[in-house]
């Protein structure tokens, strides 16, 4: 038997707005300490990796470890379907092949139950190494979501250099170039609201534009986002998710003329 | 505005 209930039904609805863009489908990896996610978007460009501990849900059972593949567009329709103060359930049998989402209302007077058929994937995981980065940059993960609808407008790449003096984020196309540069904050009322670099190397890397605006689909989940950069590796963008955990967004870089 | 990499480039399979 596995059961997870989250009073704050919200977080799972934002987590699905966070994911649904870039993966079709993805598994659902429940063992007794919580839920991992681990998927690749099609092209292989990027991975998203999700992990909800047990200790951040109010009720946690996990008898034995199951895999639940799940159609995302089905699971978001469904999750549509919750209020966002709805205490939201998920359930399945040990080897069921579907999965049951249950939506309380706070007052417990409505109670809507949506049952979904559960996939075989057979999807590539990959080792993800432990990496010691060469540059952290913490900021507001809206600031961030701004810097990277804004730049889309100039070209399809974004390049992220990282120095001691800040971070600059700049791109260039058909109409012109634009530059943001960030400088680190001093003293600021709201933890969140300052802009933190923490760096032992000067690193300069070039992403996809398109794939950091899905990232930031999950701006709602966080107020502030950390970016870690080293030359030549995947980027990491990461948002806390409340007290629960994290979604970690990895993106190859783009290399070369 | 270079070549994209794909993530199988830095990660080894599981």
């Amino acid at each position: 038997m596995f059961e997870a209930r989250l009073v704050q039904g919200s977080l799972l609805k934002k987590v699905m707005e966070a994911i649904k863009d870039l993966l079709n489908e993805a598994s659902f990896d429940c063992a007794h300490s919580g839920i991992l996610l681990q998927a690749m978007d099609n092209s292989h460009v990027s991975l998203v990796s999700l992990n909800l501990r047990k200790e951040g849900f109010d009720k946690y059972r996990c008898d034995r470890n199951i895999v639940m593949g799940m159609n995302l567009t089905s699971m978001s329709k469904i999750l549509k379907c919750a209020s966002n103060d709805d205490i939201i359930t998920m359930k399945a049998q040990d080897s069921a092949d579907t999965v049951t989402f249950v939506f309380e209302s706070p007052n417990q007077e409505k109670v809507s139950e949506y049952e979904m058929k559960l996939m075989n994937l057979d999807q590539d995981q990959l080792g993800i190494p432990e990496t010691e980065y060469c540059c952290i940059i913490k900021l507001p993960s809206g600031e961030f979501a701004r810097i990277c609808r804004d730049l889309s407008q100039f070209g399809e790449s974004i390049v992220i250099s990282c120095t001691k003096e800040g971070v600059k984020f700049s791109a260039a196309g058909d109409i012109g170039t634009a530059n943001i540069k960030l400088a680190q904050t001093g003293t600021v009322d709201k933890e969140e609201d300052a802009v933190i670099v923490d760096m032992q190397e000067p690193v300069t890397l070039t992403f996809s534009c398109k794939y950091l605006n899905m990232f930031t689909k999950a701006t709602p989940l966080s107020p502030q986002v950390c970016l870690s950069m080293s030359p030549d590796v995947p980027l990491v963008v990461e948002y806390k998710i409340g007290e629960i955990g994290h979604i970690r967004y990895y993106l190859a870089p783009r290399i070369g003329d | 505005q270079g070549t994209q990499m794909r993530m199988e480039s830095f990660f080894g399979a599981a």
